[in-house]
Protein backbone atom coordinates (compact mmCIF):
# COMPACT_ATOMS: atom_id res chain seq x y z
CA UNK A 1 0.00 0.00 0.00
CA UNK A 2 1.01 3.41 -0.55
CA UNK A 3 3.16 5.09 1.97
CA UNK A 4 2.83 8.58 2.67
CA UNK A 5 4.91 8.80 6.11
CA UNK A 6 6.82 12.20 6.32
CA UNK A 7 4.48 13.84 2.84
CA UNK A 8 2.87 17.18 3.96
CA UNK A 9 0.40 19.39 1.97
CA UNK A 10 1.10 22.82 1.70
CA UNK A 11 -1.34 25.85 1.53
CA UNK A 12 0.51 28.06 -0.50
CA UNK A 13 -0.62 31.58 -1.19
CA UNK A 14 0.79 33.75 -4.12
CA UNK A 15 0.27 37.40 -3.56
CA UNK A 16 -0.03 37.79 -7.45
CA UNK A 17 0.28 36.11 -10.70
CA UNK A 18 4.02 36.37 -11.20
CA UNK A 19 4.46 34.72 -7.59
CA UNK A 20 1.83 32.16 -8.90
CA UNK A 21 3.80 31.56 -12.17
CA UNK A 22 6.93 31.18 -9.62
CA UNK A 23 4.47 27.96 -8.25
CA UNK A 24 3.54 26.39 -10.82
CA UNK A 25 7.38 26.41 -12.22
CA UNK A 26 8.01 23.44 -9.39
CA UNK A 27 5.56 21.41 -11.14
CA UNK A 28 7.97 20.74 -13.66
CA UNK A 29 10.59 19.95 -11.74
CA UNK A 30 9.76 16.44 -11.34
CA UNK A 31 12.68 14.84 -9.28
CA UNK A 32 10.44 16.96 -6.58
CA UNK A 33 7.45 14.65 -7.26
CA UNK A 34 5.13 17.43 -6.07
CA UNK A 35 1.40 16.54 -6.28
CA UNK A 36 -0.67 19.71 -6.93
CA UNK A 37 -4.08 18.57 -5.27
CA UNK A 38 -5.54 22.14 -6.39
CA UNK A 39 -3.85 24.48 -8.59
CA UNK A 40 -5.72 27.91 -8.19
CA UNK A 41 -5.10 30.41 -5.15
CA UNK A 42 -4.57 29.11 -2.65
CA UNK A 43 -2.80 26.36 -4.16
CA UNK A 44 -2.18 22.91 -2.66
CA UNK A 45 0.15 21.01 -2.88
CA UNK A 46 1.44 17.39 -1.69
CA UNK A 47 5.08 17.69 -1.00
CA UNK A 48 7.19 13.91 -0.52
CA UNK A 49 9.47 14.36 2.91
CA UNK A 50 12.43 13.98 0.38
CA UNK A 51 11.71 17.57 -1.04
CA UNK A 52 10.38 19.37 2.06
CA UNK A 53 13.13 21.30 2.27
CA UNK A 54 13.86 21.97 -0.79
CA UNK A 55 10.27 23.76 -1.08
CA UNK A 56 10.39 25.39 1.73
CA UNK A 57 13.79 26.97 0.43
CA UNK A 58 12.25 28.07 -2.48
CA UNK A 59 8.80 29.40 -1.39
CA UNK A 60 10.94 31.46 1.78
CA UNK A 61 13.49 32.49 -1.09
CA UNK A 62 10.71 34.25 -3.23
CA UNK A 63 8.75 35.90 -0.42
CA UNK A 64 5.65 33.05 -1.19
CA UNK A 65 3.65 32.58 1.60
CA UNK A 66 2.70 29.28 2.79
CA UNK A 67 1.28 27.22 5.69
CA UNK A 68 1.19 23.20 6.37
CA UNK A 69 -2.21 22.66 5.87
CA UNK A 70 -1.40 18.76 6.57
CA UNK A 71 1.72 17.83 8.49
CA UNK A 72 1.25 14.26 8.47
CA UNK A 73 -0.69 13.01 6.22
CA UNK A 74 -0.48 9.07 6.39
CA UNK A 75 -1.12 9.97 10.12
CA UNK A 76 -5.18 11.43 8.32
CA UNK A 77 -5.04 8.42 6.04
CA UNK A 78 -4.58 5.59 9.07
CA UNK A 79 -7.49 7.19 10.49
CA UNK A 80 -9.89 7.17 8.13
CA UNK A 81 -9.10 3.95 7.52
CA UNK A 82 -9.49 3.37 11.14
CA UNK A 83 -13.18 5.12 11.17
CA UNK A 84 -14.24 2.67 7.82
CA UNK A 85 -12.79 -0.90 9.80
CA UNK A 86 -14.89 0.52 13.23
CA UNK A 87 -17.85 1.10 11.11
CA UNK A 88 -17.18 -2.49 9.09
CA UNK B 1 -23.10 -5.00 5.06
CA UNK B 2 -25.92 -3.29 4.98
CA UNK B 3 -29.22 -4.98 4.49
CA UNK B 4 -31.00 -2.14 2.97
CA UNK B 5 -30.73 1.48 1.94
CA UNK B 6 -32.25 2.68 4.88
CA UNK B 7 -29.50 0.72 7.10
CA UNK B 8 -26.89 1.80 4.83
CA UNK B 9 -23.81 4.02 6.34
CA UNK B 10 -24.40 7.19 4.61
CA UNK B 11 -21.87 8.27 6.92
CA UNK B 12 -18.76 6.47 6.00
CA UNK B 13 -16.75 5.93 2.65
CA UNK B 14 -17.24 2.92 0.93
CA UNK B 15 -15.30 -0.02 -1.09
CA UNK B 16 -16.24 -0.20 -5.29
CA UNK B 17 -17.96 -3.10 -3.91
CA UNK B 18 -20.11 -1.66 -1.31
CA UNK B 19 -21.23 0.94 -3.85
CA UNK B 20 -22.22 -1.65 -6.04
CA UNK B 21 -24.21 -3.87 -3.48
CA UNK B 22 -25.53 -0.29 -2.58
CA UNK B 23 -26.78 0.36 -6.34
CA UNK B 24 -28.54 -3.09 -6.50
CA UNK B 25 -30.61 -2.46 -3.52
CA UNK B 26 -31.94 0.74 -4.53
CA UNK B 27 -33.18 -0.96 -7.71
CA UNK B 28 -34.68 -3.97 -5.71
CA UNK B 29 -36.11 -1.42 -3.63
CA UNK B 30 -37.64 0.65 -6.14
CA UNK B 31 -38.25 -1.35 -9.14
CA UNK B 32 -40.94 0.83 -10.67
CA UNK B 33 -38.36 4.35 -10.24
CA UNK B 34 -34.90 2.74 -10.14
CA UNK B 35 -33.00 0.46 -13.02
CA UNK B 36 -29.21 -0.15 -13.74
CA UNK B 37 -28.09 0.36 -16.74
CA UNK B 38 -24.19 -1.14 -17.87
CA UNK B 39 -23.04 1.25 -20.42
CA UNK B 40 -19.55 -0.35 -21.04
CA UNK B 41 -16.85 -1.86 -18.95
CA UNK B 42 -13.71 0.14 -17.40
CA UNK B 43 -10.16 -0.88 -18.44
CA UNK B 44 -9.55 -3.63 -16.82
CA UNK B 45 -13.03 -4.86 -17.19
CA UNK B 46 -15.38 -3.28 -14.48
CA UNK B 47 -18.65 -3.05 -14.85
CA UNK B 48 -19.42 1.30 -15.60
CA UNK B 49 -23.12 1.37 -14.01
CA UNK B 50 -25.66 4.10 -14.50
CA UNK B 51 -28.81 4.40 -12.80
CA UNK B 52 -31.92 5.23 -14.11
CA UNK B 53 -34.51 7.57 -12.14
CA UNK B 54 -38.07 7.03 -14.35
CA UNK B 55 -41.42 7.03 -13.88
CA UNK B 56 -41.93 5.94 -17.60
CA UNK B 57 -42.04 7.39 -20.66
CA UNK B 58 -39.77 6.70 -24.26
CA UNK B 59 -36.32 8.29 -24.13
CA UNK B 60 -37.63 11.35 -21.95
CA UNK B 61 -35.56 14.37 -21.77
CA UNK B 62 -32.97 13.74 -18.97
CA UNK B 63 -30.92 14.59 -16.65
CA UNK B 64 -27.27 13.47 -15.91
CA UNK B 65 -25.35 13.53 -13.49
CA UNK B 66 -21.86 11.78 -13.03
CA UNK B 67 -19.77 11.70 -9.84
CA UNK B 68 -15.99 10.11 -9.35
CA UNK B 69 -14.19 10.86 -12.44
CA UNK B 70 -10.82 11.05 -10.37
CA UNK B 71 -10.30 8.54 -7.58
CA UNK B 72 -9.37 9.95 -4.86
CA UNK B 73 -12.09 12.50 -4.83
CA UNK B 74 -14.02 10.16 -2.40
CA UNK B 75 -16.42 13.18 -1.34
CA UNK B 76 -18.01 12.65 -4.68
CA UNK B 77 -18.52 8.93 -4.90
CA UNK B 78 -20.14 9.76 -1.12
CA UNK B 79 -22.13 12.30 -2.20
CA UNK B 80 -23.41 9.87 -5.17
CA UNK B 81 -24.59 7.65 -3.20
CA UNK B 82 -26.90 9.73 -0.73
CA UNK B 83 -27.97 11.97 -3.95
CA UNK B 84 -29.25 8.55 -5.23
CA UNK B 85 -31.34 7.71 -1.61
CA UNK B 86 -32.41 11.62 -1.84
CA UNK B 87 -33.46 10.90 -5.51
CA UNK B 88 -36.35 8.25 -4.22
CA UNK B 89 -37.29 9.69 -1.28
CA UNK B 90 -38.23 12.89 -2.49
CA UNK B 91 -40.24 11.50 -5.04
CA UNK B 92 -43.55 11.49 -3.73
CA UNK B 93 -42.53 14.06 -1.05
CA UNK B 94 -40.57 16.74 -2.95
CA UNK B 95 -42.75 18.65 -5.68
CA UNK B 96 -39.91 20.03 -7.46
CA UNK B 97 -38.46 16.28 -7.75
CA UNK B 98 -41.83 14.93 -8.35
CA UNK B 99 -42.87 16.93 -11.08
CA UNK B 100 -39.10 16.51 -12.66
CA UNK B 101 -39.24 12.92 -12.56
CA UNK B 102 -43.01 12.98 -14.08
CA UNK B 103 -41.08 14.30 -17.09
CA UNK B 104 -37.66 13.86 -17.41
CA UNK B 105 -35.53 11.04 -16.48
CA UNK B 106 -32.15 11.20 -14.45
CA UNK B 107 -29.23 9.31 -15.02
CA UNK B 108 -26.54 9.45 -12.37
CA UNK B 109 -23.25 7.49 -12.48
CA UNK B 110 -21.49 7.33 -8.97
CA UNK B 111 -18.23 5.68 -10.21
CA UNK B 112 -17.14 7.07 -13.37
CA UNK B 113 -13.47 5.68 -12.66
CA UNK B 114 -13.82 2.41 -11.07
CA UNK B 115 -10.46 0.60 -11.87
CA UNK B 116 -8.80 3.92 -10.15
CA UNK B 117 -11.05 4.32 -7.47
CA UNK B 118 -10.89 -0.03 -6.21
CA UNK B 119 -6.94 1.74 -6.55
CA UNK B 120 -7.22 4.24 -4.04
CA UNK B 121 -8.59 1.40 -1.76
CA UNK B 122 -5.68 -0.88 -1.96
CA UNK B 123 -2.60 0.33 -3.03
CA UNK B 124 -2.46 4.10 -3.06
CA UNK B 125 -4.80 6.65 -1.72
CA UNK B 126 -3.71 9.75 -3.83
CA UNK B 127 -4.41 8.05 -7.14
CA UNK B 128 -5.93 10.08 -9.54
CA UNK B 129 -6.38 8.53 -13.21
CA UNK B 130 -7.75 5.44 -14.80
CA UNK B 131 -5.22 2.58 -15.05
CA UNK B 132 -4.60 2.36 -18.22
CA UNK B 133 -1.08 0.98 -18.84
CA UNK B 134 0.45 3.43 -21.36
CA UNK B 135 2.35 1.42 -24.25
CA UNK B 136 6.24 3.04 -23.86
CA UNK B 137 5.87 4.16 -20.76
CA UNK B 138 6.05 2.75 -16.81
CA UNK B 139 4.16 5.45 -15.84
CA UNK B 140 0.12 4.49 -15.79
CA UNK B 141 -3.31 6.18 -16.31
CA UNK B 142 -5.16 9.05 -18.09
CA UNK B 143 -6.49 11.85 -16.73
CA UNK B 144 -10.42 10.94 -17.43
CA UNK B 145 -11.21 14.82 -17.50
CA UNK B 146 -8.54 15.52 -20.43
CA UNK B 147 -9.80 12.96 -22.53
CA UNK B 148 -12.78 14.77 -24.28
CA UNK B 149 -12.92 15.41 -27.62
CA UNK B 150 -13.10 18.91 -26.91
CA UNK B 151 -10.26 21.04 -26.93
CA UNK B 152 -8.12 18.07 -26.91
CA UNK B 153 -4.24 18.13 -26.72
CA UNK B 154 -4.79 22.09 -25.80
CA UNK B 155 -3.28 23.95 -23.01
CA UNK B 156 -4.00 22.78 -19.78
CA UNK B 157 -3.58 19.00 -20.28
CA UNK B 158 -0.06 16.87 -20.60
CA UNK B 159 1.34 14.46 -23.14
CA UNK B 160 3.44 13.15 -20.56
CA UNK B 161 2.14 9.79 -19.21
CA UNK B 162 3.64 10.50 -16.16
CA UNK B 163 1.56 13.82 -15.63
CA UNK B 164 -1.31 13.63 -13.49
CA UNK B 165 -3.28 15.67 -16.18
CA UNK B 166 -2.09 13.10 -18.72
CA UNK B 167 -4.74 13.49 -21.62
CA UNK B 168 -4.21 9.80 -23.39
CA UNK B 169 -3.34 9.19 -26.38
CA UNK B 170 -6.63 10.87 -28.40
CA UNK B 171 -9.74 12.07 -27.55
CA UNK B 172 -12.22 9.48 -26.10
CA UNK B 173 -9.42 6.80 -26.17
CA UNK B 174 -10.58 5.69 -22.64
CA UNK B 175 -13.52 3.25 -22.23
CA UNK B 176 -14.89 5.06 -19.16
CA UNK B 177 -15.13 8.23 -21.32
CA UNK B 178 -15.69 6.73 -24.57
CA UNK B 179 -18.75 4.73 -23.09
CA UNK B 180 -20.37 8.20 -21.48
CA UNK B 181 -19.95 9.63 -25.00
CA UNK B 182 -21.25 6.38 -26.41
CA UNK B 183 -24.12 6.80 -24.35
CA UNK B 184 -24.55 10.39 -24.35
CA UNK B 185 -25.22 10.51 -28.41
CA UNK B 186 -27.30 7.70 -28.49
CA UNK B 187 -29.87 8.77 -25.83
CA UNK B 188 -30.07 12.46 -28.06
CA UNK B 189 -32.53 13.81 -25.47
CA UNK B 190 -30.17 15.11 -22.43
CA UNK B 191 -30.55 18.47 -21.59
CA UNK B 192 -28.68 18.79 -18.69
CA UNK B 193 -25.34 17.32 -17.85
CA UNK B 194 -23.45 17.36 -14.54
CA UNK B 195 -20.20 16.13 -13.22
CA UNK B 196 -19.32 16.43 -9.65
CA UNK B 197 -15.65 16.64 -8.40
CA UNK B 198 -13.67 17.58 -5.52
CA UNK B 199 -12.84 20.24 -3.80
CA UNK B 200 -12.53 23.74 -4.13
CA UNK B 201 -16.22 25.18 -3.67
CA UNK B 202 -16.84 26.19 -7.20
CA UNK B 203 -19.26 25.59 -9.34
CA UNK B 204 -18.24 26.15 -12.96
CA UNK B 205 -19.44 25.80 -16.76
CA UNK B 206 -17.81 26.15 -20.14
CA UNK B 207 -15.60 26.82 -21.41
CA UNK B 208 -12.29 25.39 -19.83
CA UNK B 209 -10.31 24.73 -22.84
CA UNK B 210 -11.27 28.36 -24.86
CA UNK B 211 -11.49 31.97 -23.58
CA UNK B 212 -14.80 32.19 -26.21
CA UNK B 213 -17.65 33.12 -23.90
CA UNK B 214 -20.38 29.84 -24.04
CA UNK B 215 -22.90 31.64 -26.39
CA UNK B 216 -25.10 30.91 -23.03
CA UNK B 217 -22.90 31.90 -21.13
CA UNK B 218 -25.87 34.79 -19.53
CA UNK B 219 -27.83 31.99 -18.67
CA UNK B 220 -25.52 29.52 -17.36
CA UNK B 221 -24.23 32.20 -15.08
CA UNK B 222 -27.43 33.50 -13.80
CA UNK B 223 -28.50 29.86 -12.92
CA UNK B 224 -25.32 29.16 -11.12
CA UNK B 225 -25.52 32.15 -9.38
CA UNK B 226 -29.12 30.73 -8.24
CA UNK B 227 -27.62 27.77 -7.30
CA UNK B 228 -24.98 28.51 -4.90
CA UNK B 229 -27.07 31.00 -3.32
CA UNK B 230 -29.28 27.75 -2.89
CA UNK B 231 -26.07 25.85 -1.65
CA UNK B 232 -24.92 28.60 0.73
CA UNK B 233 -28.63 28.29 2.75
CA UNK B 234 -28.02 25.43 4.47
CA UNK B 235 -24.47 26.01 6.47
CA UNK B 236 -23.16 28.93 4.56
CA UNK B 237 -20.88 27.34 2.44
CA UNK B 238 -19.16 30.33 0.12
CA UNK B 239 -18.67 29.07 -3.57
CA UNK B 240 -17.08 30.86 -6.50
CA UNK B 241 -18.99 30.34 -10.27
CA UNK B 242 -17.98 31.23 -13.79
CA UNK B 243 -16.45 29.73 -16.61
CA UNK B 244 -13.76 27.19 -15.77
CA UNK B 245 -11.13 29.28 -17.67
CA UNK B 246 -11.84 32.51 -15.71
CA UNK B 247 -12.41 31.16 -12.66
CA UNK B 248 -9.85 28.39 -12.23
CA UNK B 249 -7.66 27.90 -15.38
CA UNK B 250 -6.89 26.79 -18.87
CA UNK B 251 -8.18 23.27 -19.31
CA UNK B 252 -8.33 21.51 -22.20
CA UNK B 253 -10.52 18.19 -23.17
CA UNK B 254 -13.09 18.17 -20.24
CA UNK B 255 -16.22 16.66 -20.09
CA UNK B 256 -18.86 19.72 -19.71
CA UNK B 257 -16.72 21.33 -22.74
CA UNK B 258 -18.01 18.47 -24.87
CA UNK B 259 -21.43 17.82 -23.56
CA UNK B 260 -22.27 21.74 -24.30
CA UNK B 261 -20.46 21.49 -27.77
CA UNK B 262 -22.84 18.70 -28.30
CA UNK B 263 -25.75 21.06 -27.58
CA UNK B 264 -26.57 20.21 -23.84
CA UNK B 265 -26.72 23.92 -23.03
CA UNK B 266 -26.95 22.90 -19.30
CA UNK B 267 -23.35 21.90 -18.56
CA UNK B 268 -21.72 22.60 -15.68
CA UNK B 269 -19.21 21.16 -12.93
CA UNK B 270 -19.14 21.05 -9.38
CA UNK B 271 -16.18 21.01 -7.50
CA UNK B 272 -17.60 20.04 -3.77
CA UNK B 273 -16.17 21.59 -0.27
CA UNK B 274 -13.24 22.55 0.77
CA UNK B 275 -12.87 23.03 4.51
CA UNK B 276 -9.28 23.99 3.92
CA UNK B 277 -7.73 21.52 6.56
CA UNK B 278 -8.27 18.03 4.59
CA UNK B 279 -8.45 18.49 1.10
CA UNK B 280 -9.14 15.26 -0.32
CA UNK B 281 -9.04 13.75 2.70
CA UNK B 282 -12.07 15.35 3.92
CA UNK B 283 -13.37 13.49 7.05
CA UNK B 284 -16.54 11.18 6.47
CA UNK B 285 -18.77 12.97 9.07
CA UNK B 286 -18.16 15.79 6.47
CA UNK B 287 -19.70 13.29 3.63
CA UNK B 288 -23.86 13.76 4.27
CA UNK B 289 -23.67 17.96 5.26
CA UNK B 290 -21.56 18.06 1.69
CA UNK B 291 -24.32 16.13 -0.52
CA UNK B 292 -27.14 17.98 1.70
CA UNK B 293 -25.93 21.13 -0.08
CA UNK B 294 -24.76 20.27 -3.09
CA UNK B 295 -28.43 18.44 -3.33
CA UNK B 296 -29.69 21.76 -3.24
CA UNK B 297 -27.90 23.46 -5.94
CA UNK B 298 -28.25 20.16 -8.31
CA UNK B 299 -32.11 20.62 -7.95
CA UNK B 300 -31.61 24.67 -8.84
CA UNK B 301 -30.12 23.27 -11.95
CA UNK B 302 -32.12 20.30 -12.55
CA UNK B 303 -35.41 22.31 -12.00
CA UNK B 304 -34.56 25.23 -14.48
CA UNK B 305 -33.60 22.48 -17.07
CA UNK B 306 -37.21 21.32 -16.36
CA UNK B 307 -38.49 24.69 -16.48
CA UNK B 308 -36.59 25.86 -19.74
CA UNK B 309 -37.27 23.29 -22.61
CA UNK B 310 -35.27 23.41 -25.63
Amino acid sequence: KGDFHGHQVFRIVPKDDVQLALVRVLEDILDLELDFWRWVTPVDVRVPSHSLQVVKTYLENHCIKYFTMIKDLQALLDEEQRQMKSIA
Amino acid sequence: PAGNTDTFHYTTYHTLSEIYSFQDMLVAENPKLVSKTVIGQSYEGRPLNVLKFSTGGSNRPAIWIDTGIHAREWVTQASGIVFAKKIVTEYGTDSAVTEILNRMDVFLEMVVNPDGYHFTHTNNRMWRKNRKQNRGSTCVGVDLNRNWNAGFGGHGSSNNPCSEIYRGTRAHSEPEVKSIVNFVRSHGNIKAFISIHSYSQMLLFPYGYTRKPAKDQAELDQVAQKAITALASLYGTSYRYGSIITTIYQSSGGSIDWTYNQGIKYSYTFELRDTGHFGFILPANQIVPTANETWLALKVIMDHTFKNPY
